[in-house]
């Protein structure tokens, strides 16, 4: 699965996502990724997400919606909403999970509970940042 | 006026060292900086994120690299079967196409569903029709295939027919 979030000079957000599902997988299955709110999602003055991972989870959870949820009506930061889903919520059903994030300010988040994520951003610093394991 | 930013995810797993070599490795986050850039490039000129999204997540279906366009994992009849969406925060426009066989880049697809239907997700041979019909490259199925793919697959129906695919890795699932 491949996603991207990003918000503009408007103050606009944006995300996408697009994925071959997993392999062996049946034919006909639909993961999160084309489910607006499970694997993608995005509202101003809030943020955007792309997830991935076991799709039916993120669908159960409406995982994408869920971190937007948190801090709306939670008043949780970024930062909380997504690690409270990433490390708690996805680890709890000990199902490998990851995303990124971006929030009305620009703050990036990328949490992963797997090995490694592929993952890169450009933060309102412009300073581009690539990576691919934890560290 | 905000400052623009974007990030990229190219997925999650176990990054096994012995499923790629080091130059594939070095490749992967070459088709990750190219992926930003795309999107950097839109942003800094003034252009929206949409526009930023949808030009980071080509980039990233193009390369071999990701489970995605060209390098997604095979179905269980050695098919691709492709789902992508998008969406506008500043309208909550969405637009989605799944399990689609033939458009080159998805996510195109995608967008074309949130700018040019009345419909939120399109799925199978309709969202390709639906793609084509509005002008974007289509491809031969076999397009999407990589090796690895194939021996992914191969390997998963070896575990099958053995009766040990409950002891299949991470790694040979989703790769």
């Amino acid at each position: 699965t491949v996603g991207a979030v990003a918000l503009d000079r408007q103050g606009d957000l944006a995300a996408a996502t697009s994925t071959g599902g997993f392999n062996n997988k049946p034919a006909g299955r639909v993961g999160d990724t084309p489910i607006v709110g499970a694997g993608t999602y995005a509202r101003n003055g809030v943020c955007a997400v792309s997830c991935t991972g076991q799709g039916e989870v993120f669908m159960r959870r409406v995982a994408a919606y869920d971190v937007a949820a948190r801090m709306s009506y939670g008043g949780q930061t970024l930062r909380q909403a997504t690690d409270t889903l990433v490390f708690d919520v996805m680890s709890g059903h000990k199902i490998g999970a990851g995303l990124i994030a971006i929030d009305a300010f620009g703050q990036v988040c990328a949490p992963f509970n797997t090995l490694g994520m592929a993952r890169g951003w450009i933060g309102t610093d412009g300073v581009l940042n690539v990576a691919t394991h934890k560290d | 006026m905000s400052l623009p930013a974007i990030a990229i995810h190219g997925g999650c797993g176990t990054l096994a060292a012995n499923l790629q070599s080091e130059a594939d490795w070095a490749q992967t986050r070459a088709h990750l900086e190219a992926a930003l850039r795309a999107g950097w490039k839109i942003l800094t000129a003034g252009g929206s994120a949409l526009d930023a999204v949808e030009a980071a997540v080509v980039v990233l279906e193009d390369s071999p690299h990701f489970n995605a366009g060209h390098g997604a994992a095979l179905t269980e009849q050695s098919v691709h079967e492709l789902d992508a969406s998008i969406m506008d925060g500043a309208t909550l426009a969405a637009g989605g196409v799944c399990t689609v066989r033939a458009i080159r880049n998805p996510i195109r697809a995608a967008r074309a569903v949130m700018d040019q239907s009345d419909c939120v997700l399109l799925s199978g041979d309709a969202a390709d029709a639906f793609a084509r019909s509005k002008g974007l490259p289509t491809v031969a199925n076999g397009y999407f295939t990589t090796e690895r793919r194939v021996q992914a697959l191969a390997s998963l129906k070896a575990r099958a027919a053995r009766g040990t695919i409950g002891l299949a890795s991470e790694a040979e699932r989703h790769g």
